[in-house]
């Protein structure tokens, strides 16, 4: 754990009355490279440590006996306050209108259905819009998911227009009276010009009340680049971590938010679709740190 | 960053940022970085492109043998490849991609739907068959996925064909008793031919970090992997885990997915992968 990493660097700041500038940099390097062998970008790991021993620096640090505790405590707390800022609820109205966007395989259509069943509890009723029209088998995919969740589903096997499916979808689940209308998309590079624009048209014709990047957890130092690019295509309101049931340590999560600001609010934990929680910051803070 | 431009403490920054942003990792970016601040200790005179130079010289000495080799496909009537890998990597559609090219080479294909747990599992890879005419050995939701491996060797067997694919479902290494499954299937497969499977490969996704490399330790320990496809390099990520997981594993990588079509499949070449990066 960094607590176990950091342990040589602190044992040196344990005897110390003071904290200074020097014992405190060999402790924060520690901190850095936890970071980056958390997948952390490069430069929000820079940053962050900088903001860490700018608070290390403070007052009450400076006065205690034990200042290595403490500065595990601020590196903690900061990186738990940086994950969990922002609104991470959803949009509280009905109808509510959710779009999915991600990089190929990030986990969509199974999240899709995963939060269907989730606001179900919420007492919503939602119908899934199937938008993927190019995945061999995505609408079967989608399909199959909002049968076992009991979900009527909108498909349109004949059409390879995007943005006319999703408006031809939403005046349907309208028409059923469903009140949460969750759009599937199919994956795509964020440098794929035809396919940004794409939900970009999409998103005109639907006016969804949320946008959520799907984002697998194990991103490597392009989530930074992947968020920034969804996020000035289509102004996105949310982020979904998936696949946390394995061990990447996810400083995805931190690099995304950081750079973007768009608050993180969803985990995926497994493959059914009861394997959905609303984002915790401070487990996930534990989680980078390692 | 490499270009004729004398280096200073700048610029090696902006060295050492692009390092990790290609996903390399501490040890890997250390190395680099290492090499190049000495070279540059030396020589205050050193450029740009001299860097470049340095880093190519290092991931060329790290990733020597990592090239699949010549005639790799053996011997064995059919050969066996086993495609396993984490959920969303690149599996079924790899697996279709594999299938065409034998196909285009002139070789009897068979494939195996081992994926008998997602959703519409079997429905996107009978898609990919019917669209590129292989044949596909399937059954239904929820089957025991070793007696599909089985069915599908027996149908190779008996069609004569040359290559036998194996996709499976998406499974963290995290989950023991996934693991376990797949042990099953190389059970299975060894009833039949001892030397089964003759290649088993992790299909990684190009876009992730470090946990690549965890997963192909735990893919190891549990299967016994002979090889790597890593997908997904269209995007902007530089794959840089598959130098970390070479390093400890020295499996080579056979192939890379750069797109979601068939012909979106090429023999990694480390002369190319160096040039991307250090071009
Ligand atoms: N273990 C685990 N698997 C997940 C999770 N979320 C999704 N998956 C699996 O990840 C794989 C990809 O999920 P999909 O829902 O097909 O991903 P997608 O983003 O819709 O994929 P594309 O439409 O091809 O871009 C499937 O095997 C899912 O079952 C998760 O939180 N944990
Ligand atoms: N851009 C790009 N997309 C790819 C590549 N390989 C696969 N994909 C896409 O990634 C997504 C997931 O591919 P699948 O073949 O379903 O992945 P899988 O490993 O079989 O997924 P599970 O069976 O659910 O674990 C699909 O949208 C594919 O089209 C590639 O090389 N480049
Ligand atoms: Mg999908
Ligand atoms: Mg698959």
């Amino acid at each position: 754990s960094l607590t176990d990493r950091m342990g040589q660097a602190l044992r040196n700041l344990r005897g110390v009355g003071k904290l200074t500038e020097d014992n405190m940099a060999e402790a924060l390097k520690e901190v850095r490279t936890a970071l980056l062998s958390a997948d952390v970008h490069f430069k929000v790991a820079r940053q962050f440590v900088e903001d860490v021993r700018q608070a290390a620096m403070g007052q009450e640090v400076l006065k205690s006996v034990t200042p290595g505790q403490q500065i595990i405590k601020i590196i903690n707390d900061e990186l738990a306050k940086l994950l969990g800022e922002g609104t991470t609820g959803l949009a509280d109205k009905k109808p509510l209108r959710i779009m999915m966007v991600g990089l190929h395989g990030s986990g969509k259509t199974t999240t899709s259905a995963k939060l269907a069943k989730r606001l179900m509890k919420d007492g919503y009723k939602p119908a899934l819009i199937a938008c993927d029209v190019y995945r061999p088998a995505a609408i079967d995919q989608l399909e199959t998911l909002a049968k076992q969740i009991e979900v009527p589903c909108y498909t349109d096997r004949t059409s390879q227009d995007v943005p006319k499916i999703g408006r031809t979808g939403w005046d349907w689940a309208k028409e059923q009276e469903r009140n949460l209308i969750i759009f599937d998309t199919a994956g795509r590079l964020q440098i794929d010009e035809d396919l940004i624009g794409e939900i970009k048209k999409l998103k005109d014709k639907i006016v969804p009340d949320e946008v959520l990047l799907v984002a697998d957890s194990a991103l490597g130092q392009e989530a930074v680049n992947v968020a920034k690019h969804f996020h000035e295509a289509v102004n996105l309101t949310g982020i979904v971590l998936t696949k946390l049931d394995g061990d990447a340590r996810g400083g995805a999560a931190l690099s995304m938010k950081a750079i973007t600001g768009v608050p993180i609010k969803f985990m995926g934990t497994g493959e059914k679709t009861d394997d959905f929680d609303i984002f915790h910051p401070d487990r996930m803070a534990q989680r980078i740190l390692g | 960053i490499f270009s004729g431009k004398k280096l200073d403490a700048a610029s090696i920054d902006e060295l050492e940022e692009a390092l990790y942003g290609a996903d390399f990792g501490v040890e890997t970016a250390t190395e680099i970085i290492d090499e190049i601040q000495a070279a540059y200790r030396k020589d205050k005179e050193l450029r740009g492109q001299d860097a470049a130079r340095i880093g190519a010289r290092v991931l060329e000495r790290v990733l020597e043998g990592a090239e699949a080799p010549e005639d790799w496909l053996g011997e064995a009537d059919p050969a066996v490849i086993c495609l396993i890998g984490v959920n969303g990597s690149g599996k079924t559609t790899t697996t279709a991609k594999l299938g065409w090219k034998f196909k285009e080479e002139g070789k009897g294909v068979v494939l195996g739907a081992c994926d008998t747990f997602r959703a519409a599992a079997n429905e996107q890879i009978k898609t990919w068959a019917d669209r590129l005419d292989l044949r596909l050995v399937a059954s239904h939701h929820n089957a025991d996925s070793a007696a599909v491996a089985y069915d599908a060797w027996q149908a190779a067997k008996g069609d004569n064909a040359k290559v036998l694919i194996l996709d499976t479902a998406g499974r963290l290494h995290t989950k023991g008793n996934l693991m376990e499954e797949l042990k099953k299937i190389r059970r299975v497969l060894q009833k039949h031919d001892e030397t089964a499977p003759h290649h088993a490969w992790l299909v990684v996704d190009g876009s992730l970090g470090s946990n690549s490399i965890e997963q192909a330790r735990k893919f190891h320990e549990a299967f016994g992997l002979t090889g790597l496809i890593v997908t997904k390099l269209d995007g902007t990520s530089r794959g840089g885990a598959l130098v970390g997981i070479y390093r400890e594993l020295q499996l080579p990588i056979y192939f890379v997915g750069l797109g979601e079509a068939k012909e979106d499949l090429q023999p990694f070449s480390v002369k190319n992968y160096t040039n991307a990066l250090f071009g």
